[in-house]
């Protein structure tokens, strides 16, 4: 989950995505990747009793990923991250291979996994980037509004640029509507804005022709802002809810464009 | 205008009290102070046609406040700013004086404006540590969400920082409640929670002894996210919408505070 811009749904979505995936018999496992541990925190792990996390991995060539994975739910594992993660981007700036770290840490339980999914921080500095060279896709969340449409195209030159480089795999999936407000006119200019953009980039051979709006855009609603002051996804706190429905929308849209290529 | 979590309100808060100040009579300057130029935006500033903007009146010795700032609106005049910004930070990380530039360059010019206003990025950054070295006081503008309260703690470390260092006078003026649901019950405990903890700091010598809630909470109004589209304030686009009355009671109440001292 990537976007530049902050408070677009990044943390929401990631741990609500997987566990809607968790619950439909993938194996997952998230990666808390912002050094303000919003999704560990949204799962309420305890990261003050943990020897290692996300930072200990980046920067300490010992630390195995085995030492930094907690079980979160059936078939959700996480990978907590604390404030020190704040650190690694200093201290990993002469790294040679400084972008690839975690795909190197990944490989020993690649086959682990069903799905990885990752929870950037806001920016695209080194942590973004290690994230964009070990997956295979990425989901923009985003606000349907105008300030937030700005950020969309320097977004879409690091893409190239990774893409380019060091993971040719490397496309930008879709853009998952958060914060949704059906009914007004202004999302909705700025909904047919986007889907124009990308019906026009089908015919190119960037790393976006294959880019779609994800179905349904997740509304807004208060339930999703409330489940993580108790810990909790939206499918424990109130699974009948608006929120978790259209979570439960995404996963089932996410998994059969998944599953037919 | 100051908050490390992105998305909470900082550009539309500073555009909109920046014009309510102005259209009171009062001279203001905003600072666009974020790379990403949302400030500048929201105010239709052709900044590609500038020859200096905020990143040149930081990184160049010879560049003056006076090449860099135009007029947005009567009484009310910007420092602009563009992605180029991006890069002050790493090439100031060795100027002794790093954060006080912004102090020293808009001495000349202090007497001519009564408030100035400066949008911060998100983070707490070089160019956040500029704008707390220049200012009296800090408003915060926040979302009563749980996720968005975690972040206050660290805030108040750096203001303590600061106000023990370089600006013995910084304090923190004011939580401004923006994108606020008044009806939701998750927002009032929040809001509740925020209350206690300022109380209970009244007795204390920290520089939030004097720290509350400014009134009325911006509520949320999609008038405030279409203004930006058309280069408009909301005094501008719809001076009746629920946003321009939200923002005038602010402009109000800031006022009467700063009088009474
Ligand atoms: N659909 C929604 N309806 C209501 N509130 C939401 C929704 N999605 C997210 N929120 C709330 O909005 C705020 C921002 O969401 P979130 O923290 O997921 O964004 P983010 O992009 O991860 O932010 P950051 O850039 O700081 O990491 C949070 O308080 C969250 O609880
Ligand atoms: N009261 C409100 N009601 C509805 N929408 C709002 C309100 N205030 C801000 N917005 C919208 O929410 C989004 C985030 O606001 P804004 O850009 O002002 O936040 P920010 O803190 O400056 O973000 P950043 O950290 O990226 O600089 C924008 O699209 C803006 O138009
Ligand atoms: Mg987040
Ligand atoms: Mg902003």
């Amino acid at each position: 989950m990537l976007n530049q811009k902050g408070g677009v749904g990044k943390t929401t979505s990631t741990v609500n995505l997987g566990h809607g995936l968790a619950r439909a018999g993938y194996r997952v496992c998230l990666v808390d990747l912002d050094p303000q541990g919003h999704l560990s925190l949204h799962l309420a792990i305890e990261t003050d009793q943990l020897e290692a996390t996300a930072y200990q991995l980046l920067v300490d060539d010992d630390c195995s990923i085995e030492q930094v994975i907690v079980p979160a739910r059936e078939r959700l594992d996480c990978i907590p991250s604390t404030v020190d993660l704040a650190a690694a981007e200093s201290e990993l700036a002469d790294h040679p291979d400084r972008n690839s770290i975690l795909r190197h840490k990944f490989a020993p339980v690649s086959d682990r996994y069903d799905i990885i999914l990752i929870d950037c921080p806001p920016g695209l500095g080194l942590l973004t980037l290690n994230a964009m060279c070990l997956v295979d896709e990425i989901i923009v969340p985003m606000q349907a509004h105008f300030l937030a449409m700005q950020g969309v195209g320097k977004l879409m030159e690091t893409v190239w640029r990774v893409s380019s480089g060091v993971n040719p795999d490397l496309k930008l999936g879709g853009i998952l509507l958060c914060m949704h407000e059906t009914q007004s006119i202004h999302s909705r200019n700025v909904v047919s804005e986007l889907e124009a953009f990308f019906e026009d980039a089908r015919q190119s051979d960037s790393p976006w022709s294959g880019t779609r709006l994800l179905h349904p855009p997740i509304r807004r609603n208060i339930k999703l802002a409330e489940a993580p002051s108790f810990g909790q996804t939206i499918f424990d706190y109130d699974p009948d809810c608006r929120g978790a429905k259209d979570y439960q929308g995404v996963v089932e849209s996410l998994l059969s464009g998944w599953c037919s290529n």
